[in-house]
Parts: C-alpha cells; structure tokens; sequence
C-alpha cells in the first residue's frame, strides 16, 4: 500500500494561524492570507529571513532603503511590538489592523498618540513636539523661522494643554483630536477595507471559508 | 500659517504607510 507524502507548507517565522490574526483584528481570515502574500514580498526584499527589517519597510514606503525619517521610523518602532528589530507576521496584522477603515477611533486615537510620545514618557511634551515639526520641514519645502515654529508650537499646546501643566497627556490628546478630527486621517488606510479585491495578485485558495468564521 | 503643529507633522511621507501596498501590486 502506498503512501502519500504532503510536503508541509514553509511559513516565515513568526507566522501565526490566520484565522487566529483574524479573530484578533478587524480582518477577515480571507485579508490576513492577502496581508501575507503582502508580507512576503516586503520581507523577502532585501534580507531574505522572512522578517521585515527597517530597511525593508524604508524600501517599501519610499523606494529607497536608505531614506532616513523620523516618521517612518516612529511608525516601525510601533510595529515591533517586541521590540526586537523587525517585524514579524503577527505584528505586522495586528498593527495594520489600526488603520483598517472600521478599526474602533479610540484604538487610532491610542496608536496616534505613542507615535507622537517620542520619548515614551506617557506625555507629549513641547520639545518633542518642536522635534517633529523641525524633522518635516527638514523633509518638505516648507520653510519656516525658529520663532514661527515656536509660535506654532505654543499655540497648540494652549489648544491642547487643558490642565496647562505644560504636556500633553492621553485624555487631553483624545480630546484634541475630538475637536480635530483630521489628526487621524493618517491613520486610516482604504486599501485595507478589502485587500482581497483590491490586490487580486494576493487572493489565495483559502482553506477557510470565513462565511463560516 | 493656520495649521497646528500635529497638521503640520501629519503631512510627512512617513505616515504614508499606502507605499506598502503600492510597490507590491
């Protein structure tokens, strides 16, 4: 009597079962099979381990692995949950998962103001915000005096900073973007509402039915 | 300039993570 041999799917490490990602985000079990062709791809760019390394996720955002931004760096930083120098798989749905289109404000809300604590104190603070401004206009046309990006800077804190102890903190940020709501446009991304249509190269033959998830 | 500064900020092509799905289509 014969057998038969099934040669065993290779996954990169760090894969975790879709269906598992899928219960977890707000992504179909269908999506996350879409985000790991996705994955694949970025990952295998450069490094060739299945992990995306910054230099990958540099690569991918701007064509060039070598473009250094605080921004893009900030957001990487946020991916690696833990904090071991690249992105698995299960990081890179669950972070994704934030800027899905139906993904709760109050989770972009959260994620928005990690980014923008640079110095993780739990606060934002007048000269990380200053920090930032001056990193976009390095990176932009925009030119703009010291005293008028301090001005900028004052000004917002005097919108934002309710309890004026001189920082921002999380309900105040929440608040802020309340009255704000284009602060959060970044942190959605239409492409995922249905990455599966909008990427047909990544549709797979799925095992999962996710009408019976 | 009627901006405030995380407007400003929001406008860096670091925040523009549509760059991971563009190149791989």
């Amino acid at each position: 009597m014969g057998c038969v041999c099934v040669k065993p799917v290779k996954h990169t490490p760090g894969y975790e079962d879709p269906v598992i990602l899928a219960s977890e985000t707000t992504f179909t079990v269908s999506e996350v099979e879409a985000l790991y062709e996705l994955f694949k791809k970025i990952s295998h760019s450069i490094i060739k381990d299945g992990l995306i390394h910054k230099e990958e996720f540099q690569l991918a955002l701007f064509r060039n692995s070598n473009k250094k931004n605080l921004f893009a760096d900030r957001v990487f930083d946020l991916f690696d949950a833990k904090r071991n120098g690249v992105i698995d798989f299960g990081e890179f749905v669950r972070s994704l998962s934030i800027f899905h289109p139906d993904t709760e404000k109050t989770e972009k809300i959260s994620f928005a103001f990690r980014l923008y604590d640079l110095r993780h104190t739990g606060f934002i603070e007048p000269d990380e915000l200053k920090e930032m401004v001056l990193a976009l206009l390095n990176e932009s046309d925009l030119c703009l005096s010291d005293d008028v990006v301090q001005q900028i800077v004052d000004k917002t804190f005097a919108e934002a900073d309710k309890k004026g102890d001189g920082k921002i903190d999380p309900d105040e940020w929440k608040e802020f973007v309340v009255q704000n709501p284009s602060l959060l446009k970044n942190m959605t991304l239409p492409y995922l509402k249905d990455i599966t249509m909008a990427f047909p190269s990544f549709v797979m033959k799925s095992e999962v039915n996710d009408d019976e998830m | 300039l009627n901006m405030n500064a995380f407007d400003i900020i929001s406008l860096s092509a670091g925040f523009d993570l549509s760059g991971l799905f563009e190149g791989s289509e």
